[in-house]
């Protein structure tokens, strides 16, 4: 089941 | 000292009723250049950024950045109470607690004024570095929901595949499928019914249906919406506003 990856995995904190 | 007009109320009404589902508290940023707004949802998978101009004003006025923290759902229960044709008017002081809410009625001589508690909020603020995308589609933003929303009745999933010639938006549930193709195309007297198809290389992401859904509440900031594609990377659905914009960024599902 393809999973949902949450968004924070594509842009650091600043 | 923030003070600043719209021409019509309607603009920010749309604005609230676009993010109030998907987050609730969020910071107003408030600088010489506008008001910006960034969040991520509860479930962490949609992010949201909202820019409103300066030129989004009638006047504007904000000498020393201001931070509003705001609740939606209560912003949302003021903001209902004014007429989309009146004036709209935000006050705060330089480190404010509350942010005054002024509607002026045009034709009576009516204002009504409301005061919102601010609150405290810690903003953690994600770097959104410029992105190289594989395709982009512009095409109009009630066609972009009517198709999401039906294709959301077969299925949890929404699959979107460009390619050179069109895109298409496709669900698989377990009583049916359905597809929807559509091709480029240019309507010369209303140019905001086109659908432009750019594309680096061929796509096939799929996507959330429950957070298109929640995007798809950006459609009556504009005509048409604008959704920029890549392989493995959060999409982006923007909806331009007349001096700023409203863009939501989804990461696509992938297996691990």
């Amino acid at each position: 089941m393809p999973e949902q990856p949450s968004i924070s995995r594509f842009f650091k904190s600043s | 000292m923030l003070e600043g007009k719209f021409e019509e109320s309607s603009l920010m009404k749309k604005v609230v009723d676009a993010i109030k589902d998907s987050v609730k508290l969020c910071n107003f940023n408030c600088t010489e250049h506008g008001v910006t707004v960034q969040a991520v949802d509860d479930s962490r998978v949609l992010l949201i950024s909202l820019l409103i101009g300066e030129a989004s004003f009638e006047e504007y006025r904000c000498d020393r950045n201001i931070t509003l923290g705001i609740d939606l759902e209560s912003f949302n229960k003021i903001i209902k109470n004014g007429n989309s044709s009146d004036f709209l008017t935000l006050i705060a002081e330089d480190s404010p607690d509350n942010v005054l809410i002024i509607f002026e009625d045009k034709k009576k001589d009516r204002v009504s004024e409301y005061s919102l508690k601010l609150m405290d909020l810690d903003s953690d603020f994600l770097q959104i570095d410029d992105m190289e995308f594989d395709a982009t589609i512009t095409m109009p933003s009630s066609e972009f929901a009517k198709i999401t929303r039906d294709l959301k009745t077969l299925s949890e999933s929404l699959q979107i595949i460009v390619t050179k010639e069109n895109v298409k938006f496709s669900s698989d549930g377990d009583f049916g499928t359905g597809n929807v193709v559509l091709k480029g195309f240019v309507d010369m007297d209303k140019p905001d019914e086109s659908i432009k198809i750019d594309m680096a290389r061929p796509i096939n992401l799929t996507f959330g249906a429950k957070y298109i859904a929640d995007i798809v509440k950006g459609t009556s900031l504009s005509e048409s919406v604008t959704i920029k594609l890549a392989d493995k990377s959060p999409a982006l659905f923007e909806y331009k506003l007349p001096s700023g914009f409203l863009r939501f960024y989804l990461a696509p599902k992938f297996d691990e």
